[in-house]
């Protein structure tokens, strides 16, 4: 699964998911890529949360809104994507899964379960050229 | 960090790069900026979990999800289980901007790509294909069912619920939904 957030030089905060889910799936099966809240949420006044990882388990606890409300009662990127996995995980110890989070203001952070560690991929306005940096967190 | 800003999951350097550029160079509304950078993904199939050609379903087709979200307007535009249309995250948008509704989803959303001047083509590819044939020579393991007769840890469907006894005497498998070890989700298989 791609899933990606955007914030462009004035603030305008957007996000997305493109994915073909699970392999062998039962046909109609739906991850949670394209569910608002699961796969991603995006709200210009704090930031934006992207996810990826086992859908049927995310979407049940709607982790990419929790983690912007999280953004919005102060957390930082890396604690308000923590704190939605840890809460997965207490129910789903071993499910595989990761969270992306930037503020508005363009910091950015991860937390994952399930791997030994995550990547993401980063380009912003710190590198004039635009090049893309690939940072990993450990996982939980 | 600073603005502007491109985050993506995984090693998705093209598609990273590509949104970026799309924002600056290209001067793209971000909306558009994502879809440009989703469409790389699409087109090259990344890790095999993004675009046509992978994650078979039981019967052998691919389907695609995807979604928008808009942080200023709170719109969203979405496609569910969407089939035989290949740009996922472009009908997804013109779900946003062509529609009042926030997801269209199966055939359906066929159906409106296809009116919205998409193409309709398979979405399997050889390499989708075999992995579905080698799932199914190994007795269609891992698989998502539970509950059902024959076992679904050994055999193929079709299936049927078990049987009202089984229920009543709460011989039902519950305990494992917490071990999801055996989907083996990680980096090519996932959501």
């Amino acid at each position: 699964t791609i899933s990606m957030i955007i914030i462009d030089h004035a603030g305008h905060v957007v996000a997305g998911t493109s994915t073909n889910g699970a392999r062998h799936k039962i046909p109609g099966r739906v991850g949670d890529s394209p569910i608002p809240g699961a796969g991603a949420y995006a709200d210009s006044e704090v930031g934006a949360a992207v996810a990826t990882g086992d859908g049927d388990v995310m979407m049940r606890f709607l982790p990419a809104l929790l983690a912007v409300e999280g953004l919005r009662n102060g957390l930082d990127p890396n604690e308000a994507a923590a704190q939605q996995i840890k809460r997965i995980v207490k129910y789903y110890p071993t499910f595989t899964g990761g969270i992306v989070v930037a503020t508005k203001e363009g910091r950015h952070g991860a937390s994952c379960n399930g791997m030994a560690e995550f990547p993401y991929s980063v380009a912003d306005g710190t590198d004039s050229e635009g090049e893309v940096k690939v940072y990993t967190v450990k996982c939980v | 960090g600073g603005l502007p800003l491109v985050v993506t999951t995984w090693r998705f350097l093209n598609a990273t790069l590509r949104a970026y550029q799309s924002l600056t160079v290209g001067e793209f509304d971000p909306i558009d900026a994502l879809v440009e950078g989703c469409s790389v993904c699409e087109r090259e199939q990344c890790d095999g979990t993004v675009g046509y050609g992978g994650s078979p379903d039981e019967t052998g087709e691919t389907t695609l999800d995807a979604m928008l979200m808009d942080g200023t307007t709170m719109d969203v535009g979405a496609v569910a289980a969407l089939r035989e249309v290949k740009h996922a995250a472009a009908v997804a948008k013109y779900v946003l901007r062509n529609t009042r509704h926030t997801m269209l989803a199966g055939s359906q959303a066929t159906d409106f790509a296809l009116q919205m001047g998409f193409r309709r083509e398979t979405l399997q590819t050889d390499a989708s294909r075999t992995m579905w044939e080698q799932w199914k020579a190994n007795h269609c393991q891992p698989n998502f069912w539970r509950n059902v007769i024959p076992s679904p840890s050994m055999s193929c469907g079709p299936y049927e619920p078990v049987s009202a006894n089984a229920v009543r005497n709460n011989r039902l498998e519950e305990s494992s939904e917490a071990d999801r070890t055996d989907f083996r989700f990680g980096r090519y298989n996932h959501d």
